[in-house]
């Protein structure tokens, strides 16, 4: 069972990423935009990718102690997590079908914005692996913290700080895990599994990124 | 507009509650 002290965390953690949400005007360009040529999905998806940053740094201020951090680490957390937790909200976006628009006219209008599908579909084999663990919205939103308060980011200067910050969350992701899957005793190892691949993700954004500018 | 901006600016910019680009 979780202590008081980590109910009331996953409490304050749950309602911040509950209002973690892509604000509607993006939304509505989706479903209203007939025209579906490659310049306007580039436009839609980098609109899209700002949004969600955004809303991540809302949801990071909130994390218990964050605040608290040197202000460049700040910086160097959200730097080097932005493109992880991206995915990772996308993956749950697409497997929760959190949108309230189509998921399948989103995946049209990435599959039609001019990046190769050598990237493209990594990243929807991932959005499947991570469906395969069908995991909560708890789960979703203690491993986005797990993924934001990584401590071996590049330019970390106080990394024990960020560990401090970060064990909790792992802590109570573990017991998540036992008490939402008590069947799959692998579940923690598999979700940590996740973010080892959610790692080569964040290296091939930065290659696919290229190449759509050169494009 | 947000396209032209990078994640560092938009991240400092959102760490200081800057939404206007």
């Amino acid at each position: 069972e979780l202590t008081q002290e980590q109910k009331d965390r996953l409490q304050f953690v749950m309602d911040s990423y509950s209002k973690n949400r892509i604000p509607q005007d993006i939304a509505t360009k989706l479903v209203l935009q007939d025209e579906n040529n490659t310049d306007e999905n580039f436009v839609f998806l980098t609109d899209m990718a700002t949004s969600h940053v955004q809303v991540l740094v809302e949801f990071t201020k909130k994390l218990p102690g964050f605040q608290t951090l040197d202000h460049e680490d700040q910086i160097a957390l959200l730097k080097g997590s932005a493109v992880e937790a991206m995915f990772l909200r996308s993956a749950e976006l697409f497997n929760r079908k959190l949108l309230e628009w189509n998921t399948d006219l989103l995946e049209e209008r990435i599959r039609n914005s001019g990046i190769s599908n050598d990237y493209i579909n990594p990243m929807f084999n991932f959005y499947k692996s991570v469906g395969e663990l069908k995991m909560t919205k708890e789960e979703y939103a203690v491993l986005t913290a797990v993924v934001i308060l990584t401590p071996d980011r590049q330019y970390i200067k106080d990394k024990e700080s960020v560990e401090k910050l970060q064990e909790p969350f792992l802590d109570i992701l573990e017991k998540l895990c036992k008490i939402h899957h008590p069947k799959n005793p692998q579940q923690f190892a598999r979700l940590l599994g996740r973010l080892t691949e959610l790692r080569t993700f964040s290296h091939h954004h930065t290659e696919m990124l290229l190449s759509w500018r050169v494009n | 507009p947000a396209s032209n901006l990078g994640l560092e600016d938009i991240i400092r910019k959102a760490l200081m509650g800057n939404y206007d680009d």
